[in-house]
């Protein structure tokens, strides 16, 4: 009952997007965080064909059912992190990266990852010095069971806070940061370990850079009221 | 004909200080190539950085042990031209009737020109964003490809104040790009703030239609017993006329080894 094919004329050289009827589970199995249960993966895969030629195109990604919500909590100020309707309580450590050199391999990321997990941890948080971890990164946070917090690209040092003050209005150039943040969503948003995108460490973006990026980043009106019976 | 489907670049690199190689990126993809790792030339790290590849060839220090970042030149003594390097491969393809090529790069610091069996392409300014080239009609079907790339370094890349400090005078701030690499208060700087093709390379071979960034969002209801699966997908049909397409999707549960449960 999973499979599904819907058909459809493209026009010449032309970019279209396309929405599949949405697919029902029932009772599938949930992703949970390491400590909370199995982080159960399905493979979800997608291929076109075109008539007259065969198999254009294919595409494949693990997937996991899971829902995160996360807020303010007034009487603390701290975020309390939610997993599939139950509380969690975070257990995380900072993340620069692998290696000063970029000598990043899946090896060493299933290493580290699995070495968090090891410890007990249940989330990792992707400093905003560092990089925009890459999806071999988040592909063994699904694995492992690591929620991530990831950061763009600012920091209160570099970004208006540092001593001397510099650059408060952040990078010389927000188109490019936004093409590179929606790029960046784009790449890694179909992971489950994927819970949290933050603007920047210890300090906000600037007001036109963080008004994007949260408009961008809040979830679709159409899954606040969709609600097929 | 090629097989549907990503193929990895990530063997075979070789790379030359920009400033050693006077030949242009046209002449070193069609009528001089490089004919192997001699002088100025030398094997590459890519995916890696710059002082990954000079690290491989023993011709910097290993910064991780002792002091011997010191011993490194820093991008703002040295000047970007230093650190801005040229990448080069070759790779065979051979496509039929009707396929489409990508010549796809996930990430590059910082900016790049791209050169092909003597055509030029840009890759534009930003550490975090995806390059993606449709390079069909300037392939050799019966012979290498001669790939090159020039790397800058960030525009910005700063200068590191006696005293470091969290990234040191703050400048690579003004750039698309990682701040740690200027020094911060757990680190010393990387001289070469990570320029180089840092991420995967890669060329994918597709029919008439590509499928482009697919997103999977879940919905969840009844206490989480009656779920929905929602997937939207990009498709760009590369070809001149019309494409009847059946588009499939496919959920399964991947149990031990290769069996599926559909």
């Amino acid at each position: 009952e999973h499979l599904q094919t819907q058909h459809l004329s493209v026009p010449p050289s032309t970019q279209v997007q396309f929405t599949f009827p949405e697919l029902f589970f029932y009772k599938p199995n949930l992703w949970w965080p390491n400590g909370m249960g199995k982080q159960s993966l399905y493979k979800v895969g997608i291929t076109v064909e075109v008539k007259g030629y065969g198999e254009s195109d294919s595409w494949s990604h693990p997937f996991g059912f899971r829902k995160i919500e996360s807020y303010i909590d007034d009487g603390t100020g701290g975020r309390l992190f939610k997993v599939n309707g139950q509380p969690i309580f975070i257990r995380g450590g900072n993340w620069i990266l692998s290696d000063g050199l970029l000598r990043l391999s899946k090896k060493r990321y299933k290493t580290d990852i699995k070495f968090h997990a090891d410890m007990n941890f249940n989330m990792i948080r992707c400093w905003g010095g560092g990089l925009a971890e890459r999806p071999e990164f988040y592909h063994y946070c699904d694995i492992y069971g690591l929620l991530v917090w990831q950061e763009f690209w600012i920091t209160g040092d570099c970004d208006g806070r540092g001593i001397p003050v510099s650059n408060p209005n952040g990078p010389l150039d927000h188109d490019l940061f936004m093409l590179c943040a929606r790029d960046t969503v784009k790449l890694l948003r179909n992971h489950p370990s994927l819970a949290l995108w933050v603007g920047g460490n210890e300090q906000t973006p600037p007001e036109d850079i963080n008004t994007s990026l949260k408009n961008d980043l809040k979830l679709h009106p159409y899954f606040r009221s969709f609600n097929k019976i | 004909m090629a097989e549907i489907g990503k193929t990895k670049l990530d063997s075979g690199w070789l790379a030359a200080r920009s400033t050693e190689i006077d030949l242009t990126g046209i002449q070193l993809t069609t009528t001089h190539p490089p004919a192997g790792p001699s002088s100025p030339w030398m094997e590459a790290v890519v995916p890696g950085t710059v002082l990954g590849t000079l690290l491989k060839n023993n011709h910097v220090p290993d910064p991780f042990y002792g002091l011997e970042n010191e011993a490194i030149i820093d991008i703002a003594d040295s000047g970007r031209e230093y650190y801005t390097f040229w990448f080069f491969t070759t790779f065979p393809c051979k496509l039929s009737g009707n396929q489409h090529v990508d010549l796809n790069f996930r990430a590059i610091n910082y900016s790049a020109e791209v050169y092909l069996n003597g055509h030029k392409k840009l890759l534009p300014k930003g550490m975090f964003r995806r390059h993606s080239l449709d390079v069909t009609d300037i392939l050799h079907p019966d012979s290498q490809n001669l790939l090159a790339v020039l790397v800058y370094p960030p525009d910005n890349p700063g200068t590191i104040p006696p005293e470091g400090g969290q990234g040191g005078d703050h400048e690579i701030g003004k750039d698309v790009a990682a701040q740690y690499v200027e020094g911060w208060d757990w680190m010393t700087p990387i001289r070469d703030r990570n320029t180089g093709i840092w991420d995967e390379v890669s060329i994918s071979v597709t029919g008439p239609v590509k499928i482009t960034d697919p997103h999977l969002v879940s919905s969840f209801f009844d206490d989480y017993k009656r779920v929905y699966l929602h997937t939207t997908t990009e498709l760009e049909n590369k070809s001149a006329w019309v494409a009847e397409c059946s588009l499939s999707i496919q959920v399964t549960t991947e149990l031990e080894g290769n069996i599926c449960l559909v």
